[in-house]
């Protein structure tokens, strides 16, 4: 997965994300395709989520699928949520929550149902999702209405790190956050870097042209786009708008 | 022609998508109890969800081997029970109107969790 929150000049934020998934399940040598991920591309919706009457908050989803990864809330916040891989990943929790009983902890995507429909802003959404006990490590991306509210939130079951567009100092704030998949402080391996093409594609462009459009062609940069790239979404939480489009990649692609 | 880490070029004109890539949009009515909430969605996606799932099944199947499979398949009725409320009801749903069981329904909502190695 790739996800990017961009600042313009002006203090809007803008927030997308490509979903990738279907790696390693099972490749079509005729099509060049993640079987899970062609599956995936006609279950993908946008859902409104009502509440006594009118949207509560809106998301993308798969078909079936009752937790949230991708979704934002109207004047409060955006979010998504991108795979992060461990050793001792999900199933640590997975076997605590079957033969132990340990219930105090929380499954990823139903905590992010939680915070969608109970957070009443970015800073208590932050909280929620840094200091909630997890079965699994993850990384939380969030953008919210005012100048600088965007993050990445890297989750391992217990602890957590922060990148913040004001992690910095005043003089080098950032304008622009990326992740993919990878720890922020570490170098993405070669055979697996969309972080570099991404950084540059935003660099390149610059801050006065930060913009949905923008973040839509940075997404659709191959490899940031790729073979297990199932959707695009776009967000932006004061108009409330969200996106979502199917994607495919032709060939020349890269499998990941 | 390179492609993937060794070789890309800044995409400028792939904004905006056609419109026919436009994901469809479906209602939750939050207000409705859980069992019934998935109903519209699952009666136009469900042929399509049980496709999925089935193919999933066999493709974890064939990666972690019979011995895993199996002990992560005869664990999910007691993960299913045990998720808070609303989870485990809404997933009943789901079974209920895609007509797939619930075990599967299970898998597909924990699949995080249980691949992330």
């Amino acid at each position: 997965c790739t996800s990017i929150i961009a600042q313009d000049p002006e203090g809007h934020l803008y927030h997308g994300r490509n979903l990738d998934t279907g790696l390693f399940l099972g490749w079509d040598a005729k099509n060049h395709t993640w079987k899970v991920a062609e599956k995936l591309r006609p279950l993908t919706v946008q859902l409104d989520w009502k509440k006594n009457g009118t949207t509560l908050f809106r998301s993308i989803n798969f078909a079936g699928y009752v937790g949230v990864l991708t979704a934002v809330k109207k004047d409060k916040f955006t979010f998504s949520l991108d795979k992060r891989f461990a050793l001792n990943g999900g199933y640590m929790g997975l076997l605590e929550w079957i033969l132990f009983n340990d219930y105090k902890q929380s499954w990823v995507a139903f905590l992010t149902r939680e915070v969608m429909e109970e957070a009443a802003n970015y800073d208590e959404a932050q909280a929620k999702l840094s200091k909630t006990r997890l079965l699994a490590p993850v990384y939380f991306i969030l953008g919210g209405i005012k100048p600088y509210q965007g993050c990445v939130i890297t989750r391992d079951r217990d602890n957590f790190n922060m990148l913040s567009l004001d992690s910095k100092s005043i003089d080098s704030k950032l304008w622009f956050l990326v992740q993919t998949n990878y720890d922020h402080w570490k170098t993405p391996p070669f055979f697996d870097d969309r972080r570099t093409p991404a950084t540059k594609c935003l660099n390149q462009a610059g801050q006065k042209n930060a913009s949905l459009g923008l973040i839509y062609n940075v997404l659709s940069t191959k490899p940031v786009l790729n073979k297990e790239t199932v959707y695009t979404s776009l967000m932006e939480a004061t108009s409330g708008q969200l996106q979502g489009w199917i994607r495919s990649c032709p060939d020349p692609c890269w499998p990941w | 022609v390179l492609v993937g880490p060794f070789y890309w070029k800044c995409e400028k004109t792939a904004y905006p998508p056609a419109e026919s890539d436009l994901v469809p949009t479906f209602e939750v009515d939050l207000d409705l109890p859980p069992l019934q909430r998935w109903a519209p969605l699952m009666r136009v996606k469900g042929p399509k969800l049980i496709t999925l799932v089935d193919d999933v099944k066999e493709l974890i199947h064939s990666v972690v081997g019979e011995k895993i499979f199996n002990t992560i398949m005869s664990n999910l009725p007691k993960v299913a029970t045990s998720l808070p409320y609303p989870f485990y009801e809404e997933m009943v749903g789901i079974a209920t109107f895609s007509g797939m069981p619930l075990s599967l329904v299970t898998l597909y909502n924990i699949f995080y969790e249980a691949f992330t190695l």
